[in-house]
């Protein structure tokens, strides 16, 4: 791993004397190299190590007896400082119902997210309407009745034939009839680059006024996180993320990437396909993680 | 990058970038580099533009030698689709079946997601779509019952080929990966391993963590082939490369969209042409 990795190049330059600026870069490198590895994107890596470098060249280093203990702990400190954030919890503070509106890649986990979000939400007290708005894929809507019924929690019944922007309206006007605190609005999968299917979000969103838009995304997407987040923010303006499938053993440098261009904060993670299996975000273990 | 003449360390930089962000990983990048450094050395290689061919070419080497088609040699023949949660298995089964029915092929598909909410209802509006046959149990059934059905079913039907959906798991999860070995050996005792392809499904949008999943899918159950899918959005998919060069699986198909027809037999120079 990364802590293994810097121990090694200090103890080769520990027979040159004095550490110096040059033999320091090249414990850099080591570390752009190990983000690489964790996927992290490129630009977004070299970003980080120019923000550390000062750090990393300073006294506390160069003096110090355990060098490469030293960066290690100025890494995991600058990762902490760039995912964490104060505003990680949902925003509920507006005249029920609330909108929280699930966006994504196609199969990044939004549906069964919304279940687990409905089933977090009546654990604290909230009584949640599930709203199916994806009339595309076959039995989308169909899925997430089902998980309504495995968690007794509403869904507001829709059908294929139905336009998703008519749809949540209508899902809004029958939870504030029937004293829901709560939609979750799920969405179809779409590409960031697809302009009609981005326009229907958007539409949603102007219709709805949701106070959470939550883009959710695979913990083991590839360099295109940053691009693909920043297109859904762009044009959505999220209020947060969720990171799915981080039970698996992807580094999830996209979390890093993603926080970077964004600087939307990360509100939850899946830890599986059971509707009980989303927790919170912690930045000091994704740090963790990412550094392998 | 390639505009420019002659080639310096700003240029191989550009490079890196350039193949990094295409996702073909830290490993597959500087040995890629190496190579093209040690040709500038010997003089091999002049300008940006000879760099760009070779390095080009270089990549088409390693994959040409994936681009394999798939070949149905034996009836009937079982195509069991595996790969980790939300990668577009059941979809491509949809595509793939309707492929080879307009090939003249008779196609049953197993739902063997028995699992997740409404993957059977997902799976047989694909079969209606692809107007092919669909075998089925009850929701949370045994996915080796509905397997073995199918065999059976194909056998005395004279079916040409199964196409068998399976639950999404992530290969770390072991006891999802025992379960998928125990299908594995009741799909070879019934049927025998050379009518069987093993299609594992990966999604281009993912990066390094792709090379973990076919290692250890292979390594639990050997994989025949591979499916990229999602290549119609702005992924490059350029994991590939680094796992063409270490397992030599061939890449059967690429998905590249949501439609029925969306289904392309892998081709590697199209896939290398679309890199740079
Ligand atoms: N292991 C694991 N699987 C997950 C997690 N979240 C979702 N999944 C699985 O990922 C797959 C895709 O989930 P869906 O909820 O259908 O994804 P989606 O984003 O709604 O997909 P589309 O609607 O097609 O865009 C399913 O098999 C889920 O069970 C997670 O945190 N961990
Ligand atoms: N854009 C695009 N979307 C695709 C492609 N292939 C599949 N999808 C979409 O990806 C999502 C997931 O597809 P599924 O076929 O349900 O994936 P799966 O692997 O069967 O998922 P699980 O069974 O839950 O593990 C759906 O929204 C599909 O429409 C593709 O080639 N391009
Ligand atoms: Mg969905
Ligand atoms: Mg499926």
């Amino acid at each position: 791993n990364l802590s293994d990795k810097l121990h090694g190049v200090f103890k080769k330059l520990k027979g040159h004397g004095k550490l110096t600026e040059s033999n320091i870069k090249a414990t850099l490198r080591e570390v752009k190299l190990a983000l690489l590895e964790a996927d992290v994107n490129f630009k977004v890596v070299k970003s980080f190590i120019d923000e550390i470098s000062q750090k990393a060249l300073g006294e506390e280093v160069i003096l110090s007896l355990t060098p490469a203990q030293q960066i290690i702990k100025i890494i995991n400190e600058e990762l902490i400082h760039i995912m964490g954030d104060e505003d990680s919890d949902l925003n509920l503070k507006a005249v029920p119902p609330v909108g929280i509106m699930l966006v994504g890649l196609q199969g990044s986990g939004k549906t069964t997210t919304c279940g687990k979000l409905a089933n977090y939400l009546r654990k604290h007290g909230k009584s949640p309407l599930l709203v199916p708005a994806d009339v595309y894929r076959p039995a989308a809507i169909e899925q997430l009745k089902t998980l309504g019924k495995q968690l007794d929690i509403p869904v507001f019944d829709s059908n294929i034939k139905q336009n998703p922007v008519k749809i949540c309206k209508a899902a809004k006007d029958f939870a504030l009839k029937n004293a829901y605190d709560v939609c979750i609005i799920d969405t179809a999968g779409r590409l960031h680059i697809d302009e009609k299917l981005m326009a229907e979000l958007k539409s949603i969103k102007k219709k709805v006024g949701p106070t959470e838009v939550l883009f959710v995304a695979d913990a083991m997407t590839g360099q295109e996180a940053v691009n693909i987040a920043k297109t859904f923010d762009d044009i959505l303006d999220i209020t947060g993320v969720i990171l799915t499938k981080m039970d698996g053993d992807a580094r999830g440098g996209a979390a890093l990437s993603i926080k970077h261009i964004t600087g939307k904060p990360i509100k939850f993670i899946g830890v599986g396909e059971k509707l009980n299996q989303l927790e919170k975000f912690h930045p000091d273990r994704m740090a963790s993680q990412i550094l392998g | 990058v390639f505009g420019k003449k002659k080639i310096d360390a700003e240029l191989l930089e550009e490079l890196e970038e350039l193949l990094i962000t295409s996702d073909l990983g830290v490993k597959t990048v500087q040995k890629l580099i190496a190579s093209v450094e040690d040709k500038v050395s010997r003089k091999l290689l002049n300008d940006a533009s000879e760099l760009k061919n070779t390095l080009k070419e270089d990549i088409y080497q390693i994959l040409a030698g994936d681009e394999k088609p798939l070949e149905i040699t034996k009836k009937p023949y079982l195509v069991m689709v595996i790969g980790i949660n939300g990668v577009g298995k059941t979809t491509t089964i949809g595509k793939l079946a309707s492929q080879l029915k307009a090939e003249g092929k008779s196609v049953l598909l197993a739902a063997g997601d028995t699992f997740r909410a409404a993957a059977i209802e997902q799976l047989e509006i694909w079969s209606k779509r692809a107007d092919v046959g669909f075998i089925r149990q009850a929701q949370n059934s045994d996915p080796a019952a509905v397997i073995f059905d199918a065999i059976a079913s194909a056998k005395s039907r004279g079916i040409d080929v199964i196409i068998a959906d399976t639950a999404g798991r992530l290969h770390t999860k072991v006891n999802l990966m025992e379960e998928l070995k125990k299908l594995f050996k009741i799909a070879r005792r019934e049927l025998g391993e050379d009518h069987i392809e093993t299609l594992l499904v990966l999604d281009a949008t993912t990066g390094q963590n792709a090379v973990s999943q076919v290692k250890i899918f292979h390594k639990e159950v050997g994989i025949t082939g591979l499916v990229v899918t999602k290549l119609d959005g702005t992924a490059k998919g350029g994991v590939i490369v680094g796992i063409a060069d270490e397992f030599k699986i061939p890449v059967r198909y690429i998905g590249i969209g949501e439609q029925i027809d969306d289904l392309r037999v892998f081709n590697a120079q199209d896939f290398v042409d679309a890199l740079f």
